[in-house]
This record gives structure tokens, C-alpha cells and sequence, in this order.
């Protein structure tokens, strides 16, 4: 299964990711 | 009978023959693909034709995802639940010691099993960032949305329009805008000057943690339940079909936090058939019949509650279920 987010926010806000990485639950996405 | 035998025994290596033929030409494919990429190539990704999408979604994933289901709820007597669930932890990697109840014997079948909780202190949420994960998974791809366009794995794109539906929705949200001024759908969405969108997909699998939560405080004001396919949405599928997340059952969340449009979409697969959002009682997902393309709409504004749901950060929001 698979959890898609769609969402707005301003210009510099930066996702902390790689792709491919392992995530888990309450670990940060990103920030502006 | 020789001659009937003769006649039956003919298609076969034909059969054969054809078939291995083709996955032996797919395979030096990818094959190729995999050394112009070891040699720094950029290899656009191989997407199935119409044919190949069509010829899977003849598989009744839907019927076969139920059967999964009624098979996963018979209740499992005592001394087989710690073989069945150790073979289960031990292909899938499971963690058992982060789960809220970690004596196997508790899980009366694999379905309770798949929706096991875990220990409050195992996922500490984060306070610094606005946005967390709403799950465990493999982060499939994130990112800015472009042209209307959202990308399911690197180079591999879905329509934005296609999986939100249409902007009805607004309405409820009260978010009119005047829309022969716009350019595009993606402009509907994104409510205040200077803003961008943005789209993250988080891919569960078998062995993960199947609950999700809230990525952010916002507010939701409408669910909107697409039934469809249940095409598996591994990576590697993912990689394969455009479009995918589009053709499957799916259950989208939409509403508002801080910085205007937020949503969480839910895509069930073939053995996650089922999507559960704990304050939506009515939401049924993977029921038998459903007519193509279709899909339900429900606001959670009433005459007494403008508001919609309101989610915290890290607050328990669903679960998939087996089946």
C-alpha cells in the first residue's frame, strides 16, 4: 500500500529526503 | 484419443515457446538497461504499454484480495500462531519488539497481526518539523508538483486531476475561486499567493507498521472514496505502469492546515485491499461491486461543525487491512 501527500506551502519549503530512503512513522519529511 | 492427445499436446510448446521467447527479450532489456546505467547512461524507465496495463487488470486482484482477506480472518488455533506469525516476522522483517503486545499468541489471526499496534514510545514524533511521515515505508518519490503533473517514481508520472478528482470539494472548504482566470487544476489547489505544491509518497511494505497517522495539525473536510484496481504498487510496479496509483482503490483525504490545500490519499493494493479511517464510519472500501471510474464523496462540515476534523501531528488516522 502506498500513502500519497498533496500539499501547498511557500516557496522554500524543503523537503529532508532522499529517494528510496526507509522512513518511519513521526520522523520529519521536511520544513520550510 | 491419440489424435485429441496430439492436438492438446501441439499449443502447448507453442505456448512455451512464444512465452519464454518474450520474457527472454524483456529480460536482455532490462539487462541493458542495467549496464547503461552502470555506465552513467540515464535509462528512461520502461512503461508498460496499454496492452500489457489492460491484460493485468483482467487479473481479478479485487475478488483475489478479498479471498486474501476471509482467508486471513479464520481464527488460528494457539499452537500455530507462533509459526505461522515467526515465518511471517522472518520473511517480512518484522520488529516485534516495538509492538504494543509482543506475545504472538495474543494475535487470534494474521489479519489481527497485520493491524498490530506499536509501543507509544517506539515512533517519538518529531517537534521541529511541521511535516512528518504519517508511516513507516520506503520514500518513493517527493518534490515539487509541476504542470499537473505528480511524479509516482522518478520519470514515471500520474495526472494530479486524474487521482484528486474533480475540485468540487471546494465548496466545502470554501474555497472559491474564480476559475476562468486560472491556468490550471494545479492552480485551483494552491489558495495562497506565493505558494507552491508539493507531493510526497511513502510506499508500506508487507512487513511494515500498517497503521498511518497525521502528518501535520490541519483540519479535513471531505473524503472522497475512488473504488478501482488493486494492482500490486511495489517499486517495481510503480516503475511499470503510468498512472498506477490512478487505477487503484483509493481513499483522499482533503482539507487545510497552516499554509493552506493539504491532502492524504490512501492507495489500497492487492493485498491491502482495505482502507480504514478511524473517524469515517461510513467509508467501505474493496466491496464487490462498483462501477468503473466512479467515486463517493463526503464532507465532514455540518450545520454544527464548519470546522471539519481536526488532526494533530502524529494522531492516529487509519489503517490498511489485509483483504
Amino acid at each position: 500500500s502506498t500513502i500519497v501527500l498533496l500539499f501547498e506551502a511557500p516557496r522554500d519549503f524543503t523537503f529532508n529526503l532522499k529517494p528510496g530512503q526507509k522512513i518511519r512513522f513521526g520522523e520529519a519529511l521536511g520544513t520550510m | 484419443l491419440n489424435g485429441a492427445l496430439l492436438a492438446r499436446v501441439r499449443p502447448l510448446p507453442i505456448l512455451l515457446a512464444t512465452g519464454g521467447g518474450y520474457v527472454g527479450y524483456d529480460q536482455y532489456g532490462r539487462y541493458r538497461d542495467r549496464r547503461l546505467e552502470s555506465l552513467g547512461i540515464e535509462v528512461p524507465p520502461r512503461i508498460a504499454s496499454n496492452t500489457q496495463v489492460a491484460l493485468y487488470k483482467t487479473i481479478p486482484t479485487r475478488v483475489l484480495s478479498r479471498a486474501w482477506g476471509r482467508l486471513n480472518q479464520v481464527e488460528l488455533p494457539t499452537w500455530l500462531r507462533k509459526p505461522v506469525y515467526s515465518l511471517y516476522i522472518w520473511t517480512f522483517g518484522v520488529n516485534m519488539k516495538e509492538a504494543a503486545v509482543e506475545d504472538l499468541h495474543h494475535y487470534r489471526n494474521l489479519s489481527e497481526f497485520f493491524r498490530r499496534k506499536l509501543k507509544p514510545q517506539a515512533r517519538p514524533v518529531c517537534d521541529s518539523h511541521c511535516v512528518i511521515s504519517p508511516a513507516d515505508g520506503k520514500i518513493l518519490h517527493f518534490g515539487r508538483v509541476r504542470n499537473c503533473e505528480v511524479e509516482q517514481v522518478k520519470g514515471v508520472t500520474y495526472s494530479l486531476e486524474t487521482f484528486l478528482g474533480p475540485h468540487t470539494w471546494a465548496e466545502t472548504l470554501g474555497l472559491n475561486k474564480n476559475e476562468d482566470d486560472l491556468t490550471s487544476f494545479q492552480d485551483l489547489l494552491v489558495t495562497k499567493e506565493g505558494n507552491e505544491l508539493f507531493h510526497c509518497v511513502v510506499y508500506l511494505a508487507p512487513g511494515d507498521y500498517h497503521c498511518f497517522h497525521s502528518p501535520t495539525d490541519w483540519r479535513v473536510a471531505h473524503r472522497r472514496h475512488f473504488p478501482g484496481s488493486l494492482m500490486s504498487v511495489n517499486p517495481g510496479v510503480a516503475r511499470w505502469i503510468k498512472e498506477l496509483f490512478c487505477h487503484n482503490e483509493r481513499v483522499v483525504l482533503s482539507g487545510e492546515w497552516t499554509h493552506g490545500f493539504f491532502s492524504l490519499t490512501a492507495v489500497g493494493a492487492t493485498n491491502v485491499g482495505s482502507i480504514r479511517i478511524y473517524f469515517d464510519k461510513e467509508l467501505r472500501t474493496n466491496a464487490p461491486r462498483y462501477s468503473k471510474g466512479s467515486y463517493n464523496d463526503f464532507s465532514y462540515l455540518s450545520n454544527n461543525n464548519q470546522e471539519g476534523v481536526a488532526m494533530r501531528k502524529g494522531e492516529h488516522l487509519g489503517e490498511f487491512n489485509l483483504g
